[in-house]
C-alpha cells in the first residue's frame, strides 16, 4: 500500500 | 526533488506554454487534437482532486493549479474563441474518447493500490495519461501537416516522460521506500508511444527540415 507521502509527483 | 524531476516538470510546463503561444499568436489550433486536450483535462481533474485533501508543497500546489487552469484555457480557446474554433480539424479528429477512457477505468478498478474512490480516480488518471496522446498522434499521421509548434509541443511532452523515467531511476536508488510499480509501468508505456514520433522528429531535425511523417 502506497503511503500518501510518496505521491509527491505531478 | 531531484534535477530530473524538475527538468521533467519544466518540460511539461513548457509544452503547455508552447500550445497556448501557438493558439494565441496564430489564432489557430490547426493540427491540435481536442480529444487529447480533453483527455488531459480529465487526467488533471481526476488526479488533482488531492488538492482538497493532501498538501505536499507550495511548488506542487502551484503546478497543479497551473496545469488545471491551462488545460481548461486551451479547451476554452478551441471551443469558444471566435477565430480559433474555426481552425479546429473536426473532421480529422475523430478518435473516440471511450476507446481510451473505458479500458482505463476498468483497469483502474482492477489494478490499484486501494479500492477507494480517490485512489481509483488517481490510478485512472495515471493510466489515462499514458494513452491520452494517442488522438493527437493519430491526427498528426492523418493531416501530415505538422507545423513547428505542434511538433515541438509533442517533443517536449515526450521529453517530460523520458525525464520522469530518469527521475524514477534516481529515486529508486536514493529512496528505499519509493516503489511505485503501477506508475512506472504506465510511464514506460507512455514514453514508448512517443518512440516512433521521436524517431521522425529527430530525423527531420537532423536533415534541417520541417517535421515530415511518412
Amino acid at each position: 500500500r502506497i503511503a500518501k507521502e510518496l505521491k509527491d509527483e505531478l | 526533488m531531484n534535477l530530473f524531476r524538475l527538468a521533467g516538470d519544466m518540460s511539461h510546463l513548457f509544452s503547455i506554454v508552447l500550445i497556448l503561444l501557438k493558439i494565441y499568436t496564430s489564432k489557430s489550433c490547426a493540427g491540435l487534437s481536442m480529444k487529447t486536450q480533453e483527455l488531459y483535462t480529465l487526467v488533471f481533474v481526476t488526479r488533482y482532486l488531492d488538492l482538497f485533501y493532501s498538501y505536499v508543497s507550495l511548488y506542487n500546489t502551484v503546478m497543479k493549479l497551473i496545469f488545471l487552469a491551462s488545460s481548461f484555457g486551451i479547451l476554452w480557446y478551441m471551443r469558444y474563441h471566435k477565430q480559433v474554433k474555426q481552425t479546429y480539424d473536426r473532421e480529422q479528429d475523430t478518435f473516440r474518447h471511450y476507446i481510451l477512457v473505458v479500458p482505463c477505468a476498468v483497469l483502474a478498478l482492477i489494478v490499484n493500490n486501494e479500492l477507494s474512490v480517490t485512489e481509483v480516480l488517481w490510478t485512472f488518471s495515471i493510466y489515462l495519461e499514458a494513452v491520452a496522446i494517442l488522438p493527437q498522434l493519430v491526427l498528426l499521421q492523418r493531416t501530415k501537416n505538422v507545423d513547428n509548434l505542434t511538433g515541438q509541443y509533442i517533443f517536449f511532452l515526450g521529453a517530460y516522460r523520458a525525464l520522469y523515467i530518469l527521475n524514477w531511476i534516481y529515486r529508486y536508488w536514493t529512496e528505499p521506500k519509493y516503489r511505485q510499480y503501477l506508475v512506472w509501468a504506465a510511464g514506460l508505456v507512455q514514453t514508448g508511444l512517443y518512440a516512433d514520433f521521436f524517431y521522425y522528429y529527430l530525423k527531420s531535425w537532423q536533415a534541417g527540415e520541417k517535421l515530415r511523417l511518412p
